[in-house]
């Protein structure tokens, strides 16, 4: 489903290159749960961008679905993005001057699916924070925020779910249900790539990937837990 | 040093009241080490943004260091901010122009201290960050912003260290790092109250606060670890 063939991203910082990513190479099948790990600043969030093609690269290729993704104009990008993929950002990006049910219906919105407020309700209950859709998101403390970036991702049943650290600002006991989410997901055959430093997350995935430097160290080993 | 006695704070939404921190009593010495822990909304924000003078709050009073804040006027709070506090925000609020460095060199400069360069980049090399000095917000991944927001609040040797979830972000080497520094400040009779939903973390407190809807649950447990 997913083919990166030495991906390599770069930032020029006045006479300096800096290496986000180097030379990358992932195959990830359809219906596959991988954790994503490594120090802050290897290249995590950078490799999700990528994938989630929310960012273009410098070199190397990138099949999503058997398609080229660097052959593809914005317009198709934003499609792909809006039919196939969720993404939960690490900050979040959520929309300041919607409410958390406005934030949640809007990629309904954009597909055109009818009943969207009724969806965006039921994936807000999912969450925890039924009590709390008619607030904006300063008006929320910073887990809530989280939740209402984690429920915005998973209100169409994305075929590819992509979270960066989804569980950073979560207590633990909030966190499981959050993992509970993703775990029905997974069991409807959806692929669901994470990014987390949390020991207990990474060791539930059947696969982890290890980045260091804009490196891929590891990224065979099924983790038997 | 901080002393709480029935503080409340409200926010109305529509026709519902929610209490944010419901009779919070606390009493907190000169030199302690304090864990702040609760589930994702119980108020622990909100309880750091009244302790450290962001904030104001509706019922109750707050003595910090003998003055009673809520008799005290902006200026006078953003001063007692400056003098005394360092604070790490859970959403880092960096100022997005500015680069890493000059975040950093921004409290030390409404001190008027001399050489704020030097004692910048310093802190900036304890968290790791030597490299990324003149990188702006944008060009720094998630856990080297919170990086950026723990060193600006280290970098007045500040006497009360309030930090708000300061390992959301960080991998788990990356964040023992900034438990040592933490530690550090510590032993120079520094008052640290940390929030956090991380376990070990928390474990390494003396005392543990938990917080639950607004309330304070459990205050006096000297944690055994
Ligand atoms: N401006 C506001 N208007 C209405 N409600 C608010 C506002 N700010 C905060 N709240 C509510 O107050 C409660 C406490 O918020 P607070 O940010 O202190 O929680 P928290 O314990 O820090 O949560 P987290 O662990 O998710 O960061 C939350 O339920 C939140 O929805
Ligand atoms: N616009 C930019 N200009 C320059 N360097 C950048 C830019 N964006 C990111 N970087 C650098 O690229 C590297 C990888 O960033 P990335 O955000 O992918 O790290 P990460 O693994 O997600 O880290 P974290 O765990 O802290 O979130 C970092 O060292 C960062 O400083
Ligand atoms: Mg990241
Ligand atoms: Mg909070």
């Amino acid at each position: 489903l997913i083919k990166l063939k030495d991906v390599v991203k770069t930032y020029r910082m006045g006479s300096r290159e800096i290496f986000a990513l180097d030379h990358v190479n992932l195959d990830i099948e359809s219906g596959e749960y991988l954790a994503v790990v490594g120090p802050s600043g290897s290249g995590k969030s950078t490799l999700m961008n990528i994938i989630g093609c929310l960012d273009r690269f410098d070199a190397g290729t990138y099949r999503l679905a058997g398609e080229n993704v660097d052959t593809l104009n914005d317009n198709e990008l934003a499609r792909i993005r809006n039919r196939k993929i969720g993404f939960i950002f690490q900050t979040f990006n959520l929309l300041p001057r919607m409410t958390a049910l406005e934030n949640v219906k809007l990629p309904l919105l954009y597909r055109g699916t009818s009943n969207p407020r009724s969806q965006a309700e039921a994936v807000l209950e999912d969450v925890g924070l039924g009590d709390r859709i008619d607030h904006h998101p300063n008006e929320l403390s910073g887990g809530q925020r989280q939740r209402v970036a984690i429920a915005r991702a998973l209100v169409t049943d994305p075929q590819v779910l992509l979270a960066d650290e989804p569980t950073g600002n979560l207590d633990s006991a909030t966190g499981e249900e959050i993992l509970e989410l993703f775990n029905r997901l997974h069991s409807n055959e959806r692929t669901i790539i994470v990014v987390t430093h949390e020991k207990e997350l990474a060791q539930r995935c059947p696969r982890q990937i290890n980045l260091r430097d804009g490196k891929i160290t590891q990224t065979e080993a099924r983790v038997d837990a």
